[in-house]
């Protein structure tokens, strides 16, 4: 963030998700945000057809961690060729629940006056890690043991040259808590909790030696099949 | 004490991963 402004969870740049050709004139970009505590999927809408564009809604279809539009899609007036508008679109998670693949893919169906379109897009898991994230030590501990050995996953994130403390602050600005840290032979190990919406907790041991600019980020969960996500969001993290 | 328990407790375990 630049002077002034509060440092926040990590939002991905706009994307196009529906292209103007694939959509009879209407182009969607959008973006997945958490703020304040909500999810937000902020969209972009562009009129590139020859009429305006009216009686807007959307509706997603089950996903893996039950992400459903908390409220309509609030296009209050119709939209003019060749103009574009913002609008941002609370989120919850209480939808149906139907495992994707990948975990973290959205099947979305908007509509307008003209037709229903679809289009599938990806949000970072971080976007459902939540504020009270932050594991009580000693339940750490106990967790951490607790876990099969089988459930954990080690990744390497090559090429970093944050320490482990500007590491940590980055990561807690996306609810990536930091519970302990502890220096062994040059390498810091910060062992950090995250919390998912849907009440999975990930242990994570994030190795940092100051000789190479490679992290080592070992992940242990009951549902292994999401750390594949979680490391990709500390890469998204860490380099943003 | 507790403190204290669950600091050397983090210690051990960092100290065993570094250095299996």
């Amino acid at each position: 963030g630049g002077v002034g402004m509060a440092t926040g969870s990590y939002v991905p740049p706009k994307a196009v998700w529906l292209p103007a050709m694939k959509a009879k004139g209407l182009e969607i970009s959008g973006t997945f945000a958490r703020r304040g505590g909500g999810i937000h999927m902020d969209l972009s809408l562009t009129n590139n057809a020859m009429s305006i564009m009216t009686d807007f809604a959307i509706q997603f279809n089950r996903n893996s961690f039950g992400l459903a539009p908390a409220g309509p899609l609030q296009v209050l007036t119709p939209l003019a060729q060749n103009q574009t508008i913002d609008v941002s679109l609370p989120l919850n998670t209480n939808g149906p629940i139907m495992k994707m693949e990948p975990l973290n893919n959205l099947q979305v169906a908007v509509k307008n006056n003209i037709d229903v379109f679809y289009f599938s897009c990806q949000y970072p898991i971080s976007l459902l890690f939540v504020e009270d994230g932050k594991m009580d030590r000693q339940v750490f501990l106990a967790t951490w043991k607790d876990i099969p050995s089988e459930n954990e996953t080690q990744y390497q994130i090559k090429d970093f040259h944050l320490n482990s403390d500007a590491a940590s602050t980055k990561l807690q600005g996306s609810n990536v808590f930091t519970v302990a840290k502890r220096t062994v032979d040059a390498q810091d190990l910060l062992y950090q909790s995250i919390k998912l919406t849907n009440g999975i907790w990930a242990l994570a041991e994030l190795r940092i030696q100051s000789i190479t600019p490679n992290y080592m980020l070992a992940l242990k969960c009951r549902a292994p099949e999401v750390s594949q996500y979680i490391c990709q969001c500390y890469e998204l993290l860490l380099r943003n | 004490e507790l403190d204290d328990d669950l600091d050397e407790a983090f210690s051990r375990l960092a100290e065993c991963r570094a250095n299996p």
